[in-house]
């Protein structure tokens, strides 16, 4: 089972979008996908046009009442499952504070958990707290979906340093899968000098131990097109809403790279 | 003194955008402005082209040492101060969970600071926690930025029920000035939806006493407009940068109305 943690603490660069799309393209393919919506804005829930904030137990119920995972997960469309966020999930930081491995909570979850997938991916919070950490525990592999631009790159150090620590003290498994770069305006300046500054540094870490060693910059790049923004306010995967067009082609091709990575390892 | 705060629990809005060029639109008009970096992410501060993280006190130590503001304070430019952020702001959230009236630390720090200003602009994290707590604490009035997107528009109930609770609770001054839409596409079917939906939404509260009653939506728009995401990469506002482009034009016209606002109240 992969379990893929989406994340990246800079907000607003595309990584629900990419649960959501990335996770239906999957399971075109016939994979079974569970997604988790870690973040307490709920997008992905809403994304897949749940409602949060229902009395049905939510990832909430998961973190800080125990609630088995089944329990607590959605059937969305063929081959896709979610476990829903709610707005109680912010005040679990605070509420999980004290708690007894407060970060290996969504993990041992998903290992009690007795229906099985072939992925699991987990979206994040735009931050690199106790939710983050969280998915960052149960995962063996790292997305990071990141927009082309100046402080959108700014962030990366900070992030690996974060995914170093938790391999190093809760997670040996965690690897750096890939970066995506998501809304790309090709023939930007911008985005050609933030691609090479980033090709650059992922070549040097080559034959290195760090996390980051055999990340890859997908080729698959995510273009900047309205319609998928326009899809979410119909609850809907690019997929069920305008399937031949870029966001489409984009997450399709993501999700052929994304099953040939294991195919190599 | 004008204290805003610039705020929206959604990533990547352009809230820093906002800060960093409304701010040096406004020093044009001969106004003060003191610009704070509350993000621990240190992008408004890499934004005036400042360093993070050096030895130097930044709002970190206002917060959690008790440094004088002054003593924090940067000249930028001609009329723009900056209070730096400092990665070891992450850790502020952590450190201040049992301090005394943690939340209005920052007010308390702007109200003893000698050197006098026209704006103060407080640039928020993505988050509704203790740092943007603090922001909405020391502010009078709130700019909200916003992506005209279906999930953009998601987080405005919550902004807005802390926003109350602030002024309830601990700010009794605190107002909405307005929200400015950013990142703006005309033409997309989705901005006009959002447009109406939001224009509706802050008629009805014409006239009741909730904090957002006399909130406009700016004329002013920030259309997208690539030259602002090269810009932070020089250190350097729009103005600095590309004086002419739409961007330019579109935060001096924001600035013009933020100014106009305050001749009518
Ligand atoms: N390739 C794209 N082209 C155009 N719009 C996009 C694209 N990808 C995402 N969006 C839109 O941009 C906004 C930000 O994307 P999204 O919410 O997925 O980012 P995020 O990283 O999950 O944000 P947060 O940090 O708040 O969780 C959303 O309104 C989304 O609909
Ligand atoms: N009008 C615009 N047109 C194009 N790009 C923009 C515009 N405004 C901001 N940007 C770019 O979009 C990205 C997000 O903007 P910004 O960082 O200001 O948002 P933010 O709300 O401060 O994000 P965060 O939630 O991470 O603090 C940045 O890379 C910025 O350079
Ligand atoms: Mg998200
Ligand atoms: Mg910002």
């Amino acid at each position: 089972m992969r379990r893929v943690a989406v994340i990246n603490q800079k907000g607003g660069v595309g990584k629900t979008t990419t649960v959501c799309n990335l996770g239906v393209a999957l399971a075109a393919r016939r994979k079974k996908v569970l997604t988790i919506d870690l973040d307490p804005q709920a997008h992905l829930t809403l994304h897949f046009g749940a409602e949060p904030g229902t009395d049905r137990p939510s990832v909430y119920d998961v973190l800080v009442r125990g609630t088995p995972l089944d329990d607590a997960t959605l059937k969305i469309r063929k081959n896709v499952w979610l476990v829903p966020s709610h707005t109680r999930l912010a005040g679990a930081e605070a509420e999980l504070v004290s708690a007894v491995g407060r970060d290996v909570l969504l993990r041992d979850a998903i290992v009690d958990a007795r229906r099985k997938y072939d992925f699991v991916m987990i979206d994040c919070p735009p931050s690199l707290g106790v939710l983050t950490l969280n998915g960052l525990a149960a995962a063996n592999e790292v997305i990071i979906p990141l927009q082309a631009h100046f402080l959108g790159l700014q962030g990366m150090s900070k992030l690996l340093e974060t995914i170093t620590l938790v391999q190093r003290r809760i997670n040996s498994d965690l690897q750096v899968g890939g970066v995506v770069l998501c809304m790309f305006e090709a023939g930007t300046k911008l985005a050609g000098e933030v691609v090479d500054d980033l090709r650059r540094f992922l070549e040097e870490a080559r034959g290195t131990n760090v996390p980051w060693a055999q990340a890859r910059l997908f080729d698959a790049v995510i273009r900047r097109n309205i319609k998928l923004a326009e899809c979410p306010s119909y609850g809907l995967s690019i997929f069920d809403y305008e399937p031949h067009c870029n966001g489409a082609l984009d997450y399709a091709r993501l999700a052929v790279e994304v099953l040939g990575v294991a195919d190599e390892s």
